[in-house]
């Protein structure tokens, strides 16, 4: 007399547990899809005037003039591709004679899976010079800190850049080659170290507290190697 | 695709849709607010195997061969999800980075016979 699934012939359920066993159904989708074991435990939220500069520059790059970000899209339709944006833990690096800017960015591969780094930029915030008879550009330097190295002792320059400091603004630096090194020597800390040096004064150093809109983060367009591509790659 | 309602016994996509405030969820998922879930429920007669729109599937044509060789009364026809879009995601991820990603087939948009 009960009505059963025509699909599995399992009894029906009744409504209370049905809308349990979907939610649960639902949950664990979720989780699989994101290659997640269980629901990450958020401790210590980003502040919310850094989230929401943080997807503001995450959606501007996806249309700015040379279109990269889209190109890459479409590269890879088959293949599914996400986007990091990460946070630093900032602290103040000593960089020899100047001050320098030190980041640590986390980032924890699973066992078993390696990830291809498809583009990746390092948005830092440089205060507008507070010489006004100085020249309007300045040299900003990233460097590339050892892992639990003593900051400035061992560091590799990665990149060099002019920047515009008439005013305040964000600038990027592509660093995807340190980003894809970092992640196949499977560390679990990227430590970079910036210098904006005006005079002695580093423009990319935080000014307020840690939770202005200001705070560097990086972003990260990745996707996951299967063993096909893995194969492919030590082939050539 | 028939939505399923109170008097509707065949295949048909039952709406489903969970709120992650709900479920606590709503601490490490950005966006959206919640999950269009949807799934597929009711009877398949066997006049309805194979429709709609699953005609290009694997199945569907293991169970044509399957009709034409007259041996299909001891299968018995599935309703399930025939169309299916991605849902993309803003999240936190263990390591309290952002993570923004498009996850294919999450949500049924129709359904049908097998």
């Amino acid at each position: 007399g009960s009505p059963r699934c025509a699909s599995c012939g399992f009894p029906a359920l009744t409504k209370d547990a049905e809308e349990k066993l979907m939610i649960e159904v639902a949950k664990q989708q979720l989780l699989d899809k994101l290659h997640l074991k269980e629901r990450p435990n958020i401790t210590q939220a980003v502040p919310r005037a850094a989230l929401l500069t943080a997807l503001r520059k995450l959606h501007s790059g996806r249309v700015r003039p040379n279109r990269t970000l889209e190109q890459e899209n479409n590269l890879s339709k088959k293949d599914q591709s996400y986007e990091i944006v990460s946070f630093a833990d900032i602290h103040e690096g000593d960089g020899g004679a100047q001050a320098s800017l030190g980041l640590a960015f986390r980032f924890l591969q699973e066992s078993g899976q390696s990830i291809q780094v498809l583009q990746s930029s390092l948005w830092i915030y440089a205060r507008s010079s507070e010489n006004p008879h100085r020249a309007p550009h300045l040299t900003a330097q990233v460097f590339l800190s050892a892992d639990g190295g003593a900051s400035g002792l061992n560091r590799t320059l990665v990149m060099e850049k002019m920047l515009e400091v008439h005013k305040g603004n964000w600038h990027t630096f592509p660093i995807t080659r340190t980003l894809q090194a970092f992640l196949d020597s499977n560390q679990h800390q990227l430590r970079l170290e910036v210098t904006c040096d005006e005079d002695g004064k580093n423009l990319c150093s935080l000014d307020g507290p840690a939770d202005s809109p200001y705070q560097p983060f990086l972003v990260a367009q990745v996707r996951l190697r299967d063993n096909h591509s893995k194969h492919l790659v030590r082939k050539r | 695709s028939l939505r399923c309602g109170d008097d509707v016994t065949v295949c048909c996509k039952r709406e489903f849709y969970i709120k992650f405030k709900d479920i606590q969820w709503h601490d490490w998922i950005i966006a959206p607010e919640g999950y269009h879930m949807n799934y597929c429920m009711g009877q398949c007669p066997q006049h309805l195997s194979g429709s709609p729109g699953i005609a290009s599937s694997f199945h569907a044509t293991i169970f044509s061969q399957l009709k034409v060789n007259g041996i299909n009364t001891a299968v018995s026809s599935c309703c399930v999800p025939t169309e299916r879009r991605p849902l993309s995601m803003v999240y936190f991820n263990s390591q309290h980075n952002i993570v923004k990603t498009d996850v294919p087939d999450m949500i049924v948009e129709s359904c049908g016979c097998t």
